[in-house]
């Protein structure tokens, strides 16, 4: 049920 | 030349028993300052973060930064063979490619080496800046732990709702629906027990349970876990290793198709 949403999508990679 | 020793040995050990299922591979930073890692998941949904602050160390020498790749598991593996209360130490060498765990009893009348083999990891990392959360909750880990793996039984992802009347877990699945409510009670008799619920706004965000279970296995490193909501934001789940720094995960929500 609904979409897993990426880490990635949140944060910035350094 | 790095050399770190730690008393409490235990601790390193439930840590690795706290992320090796949700992480395989990952670089240990050591620094001046302390002992940390950041890795994400496979499916680069869920991140951890851990930092072990060199001052909750009896000994600590990093000569100079060093990025130490290792495979959790066979860390782990060499990590079972220490006793609950034996003392740690860490020990590498400038430019070696292997890292060696001494375990020391108590009495000091045994003392093992374990030397294991590093490893090159291609490994993203993550800036993840400060936040004002709009909901922390604060609560007993084991309680938690038990809401998680109850819920999981009865559905594959949990909504997280923060409001007024406290903290609400829910799910669906098959079988049926189920909901726990946790109001703020700070009326305990020990600090560790109380549940503190801190709401700017209300917020309710859904994730997979699966994840949330993997987290609850850093339950034996804190009493309590601090749970921080945003509405645009992954979750961070907080598990504060005493004297010394913390585990955290981040999880990324669900939305709705």
């Amino acid at each position: 049920t609904g979409i897993q949403l990426s880490i990635k999508e949140f944060y910035r990679a350094t | 030349m790095l050399e770190l020793r730690l008393v409490q040995g235990s601790l390193l050990k439930k840590v690795l028993e706290a992320i090796k299922d949700l992480v395989n591979d990952a670089n240990f930073d050591c620094s001046a300052t302390g002992f940390s890692l950041q890795a994400m998941d496979s499916s680069h949904v869920a991140l951890v973060a851990l930092l072990l602050r060199n001052e909750g160390f009896e000994h600590y020498r990093c000569d100079r930064n060093i990025s130490m790749g290792m495979n959790l598991g066979n860390m782990n593996k060499m990590l079972k063979c220490a006793g609950n209360d034996d003392i740690i130490t860490l020990k590498a060498d400038d430019g070696s490619d292997t890292v060696t765990f001494m375990f020391e009893s108590p009495n000091q009348d045994k003392i093992a080496d374990f030397e294991m083999k590093l490893m090159d990891i291609d490994s993203e990392h993550l800036g993840i800046p400060e936040a004002e959360y709009h909901a922390i909750v604060r609560m007993p880990s084991a309680e938690f732990a038990r809401i998680c793996k109850d819920l999981s039984s009865i559905g594959d992802t949990v909504v997280i709702s923060v409001t007024k009347e406290g903290v609400k877990f829910s799910t669906k699945g098959d079988i049926g629906t189920a909901n726990i409510v946790c109001r703020q009670n700070t009326t305990v008799d020990k600090p560790e027990e109380a549940t503190v619920i801190e709401m700017k706004e209300p917020v309710s965000l859904t994730f997979a349970l699966r994840y949330m279970n993997s987290f609850a296995k850093a339950t034996p490193l804190s009493h309590t876990v601090t749970i921080s909501l945003s509405s645009e934001l992954p979750v961070v789940v907080e598990y504060k290793i005493e004297d010394m720094g913390y585990v955290r995960f981040y999880l990324a929500p669900k939305i709705e198709e």
